[in-house]
């Protein structure tokens, strides 16, 4: 089911308070993080945001949460002030019977230098893991894009930092989609699509069916070929 | 096989049909097959319900997902499948209310198909439309035309959805199969989505299936 409004909206830097029952499985996703990593290297929790969905006895967490982890591994060899590392992760969590699971872990830098909350263009709320900011060109093609899609699709976001998230999600991936255009050999066009404003985290978890991976089913007998006897 | 197909010129294929925000493309691509096969030994095309079998497949986890295999078996169980009219489809999975008097069709038994892509061809040519899963790569963003991912960044041991294939061709001298899919008709080419055909493509040819009504 659609995520409720106190799991939606916000932006990387403007994400609301986690809400109780997210910290449970993202403190559940930081511990499985951490481990195995000595104390003092081990990250902190920064914001947590993110969506449930329901089914039976069971909670599927979908979690974006950034960590804060120090650059300099050995305290004692540090130089000051020591930096801090900033992660973005996304976490799949499943809570079955008070018992939790992490499904997926998924985590990568982001550049602080480009989510200053101040600077209202695109290129501010897009957490890159390239440290080159969009050329401004860019920027105006992709937020004009991004009003078309808007008025396409009869889309509505709850506040002013849910269409910043949007707006970045969105221009991170035109960039995919051009790079998926690109390795292509077959003549398919990607681009704008009504999922366009979606995480691929959350088009996963929305759209996709994660247990056909198993692949256990029922095992059925094989069919005769068309023309056997 | 001929060199090309397609069941929607046919009639045996109903419209395309939208599961909204929820993981139920099994139950569409298992009810798309049996509307197929009840078209081909019945002579009538009737949408059928996919929210029956969200309701009432308790092997199943419906909107979190599930395997074909396991829909037909519960069609089969259950005694059919009601019509899409009768049993309407929600998006979200609620208590089962299936009537056995109000089921249309039924099912015999169900098959797995060969993992040759020529052979499934033929097979769809005569047989009729095929249930399918496929890694999504890529369709997140796809607009048209047809879709050929790299290999490697479209693996066939990372199946995520399932579809309908209707038929099969060649434009351009490139050999596609036609692939109805569930997210309503403002996605892809009206609804469908075209795969290059041959190749094992992102794993078009690894859980073919089909429903069998005597």
């Amino acid at each position: 089911a659609p995520a409720s409004p106190e799991f939606r909206a916000a932006g990387v830097v403007g994400w609301e308070p986690p809400t109780r029952e997210l910290l449970g499985p993202a403190r559940f996703a930081l511990d499985a993080y951490n481990r195995g990593r000595a104390a003092g290297t081990r990250a902190v929790l920064g914001t947590v945001r993110g969506r449930v969905r329901r089914a039976g006895q069971g909670s599927l967490y979908s979690l974006e949460a950034t960590l804060e982890e120090l650059s300099c591994k050995d305290p004692m060899v540090c130089q000051l002030p020591v930096s801090k590392k900033t992660l973005l992760c996304s976490f799949e969590v499943l809570e079955e019977l008070g018992k939790h699971m992490l499904l997926r872990q998924d985590c990568g830098p982001v550049d602080i230098k480009v989510t200053d909350v101040r600077n209202e263009t695109f290129n501010s709320v897009l957490p890159l893991s390239s440290r080159e900011p969009f050329p401004k060109e860019f920027s105006v093609k992709i937020a004009s894009a991004f009003k078309n899609f808007v008025t396409t699709y009869n889309r509505t976001y709850e506040s002013k930092e849910e269409a910043q998230w949007r707006l970045a999600v969105f221009t991170r991936n035109m960039v995919l989609a051009q790079k998926i255009q690109a390795l292509d050999r077959g003549t398919a066009q990607y681009g704008v699509t009504k999922f366009s404003d979606l995480t691929e985290e959350e088009f996963r978890t929305i759209y996709l069916n994660p247990l056909l991976q198993e692949q256990s089913g029922k095992k059925m007998r094989l069919a005769k070929a068309v023309g056997d006897p | 096989a001929p060199p090309e197909w397609d069941w929607r010129r046919k009639g045996a294929v109903t419209k395309v049909k939208n599961q909204g925000m929820c993981g139920s493309c099994w139950a569409f691509s298992v009810t798309g097959n049996v509307e197929g096969q009840w078209f081909l030994n019945r002579g009538t095309l009737l949408s059928l319900s996919e929210q029956e079998l969200l309701d009432c497949d308790k092997v199943d986890k419906a909107c979190m997902g599930g395997l074909p295999s396991s829909a037909y078996s519960a069609i089969k169980n259950l005694g059919g499948l009601e019509t899409e009219d009768d049993y309407s489809y929600q998006g979200h999975m609620e208590a089962c209310s299936f009537s056995a008097k109000k089921a249309k069709v039924y099912i015999n038994d169900s098959v797995e198909l060969s993992k040759n892509e020529q052979k499934l061809a033929a097979w769809v040519a005569v047989k009729g439309p095929i249930s399918i899963a496929i890694n999504a790569f890529g369709m997140q963003f796809y607009r048209h035309g047809i879709a050929h991912p790299l290999r490697p960044l479209c693996s066939p041991w990372f199946i995520d959805h399932a579809m309908l294939v209707v038929g099969y061709g060649n434009r351009s001298d490139i050999p596609f199969w036609a692939i109805k899919n569930s997210w309503g008709t403002d996605w892809g080419e009206e609804g469908y989505y075209y795969l290059h055909r041959g190749s094992g493509s992102c794993g078009v040819n690894v859980m073919a299936s089909s429903a069998v009504v005597d």
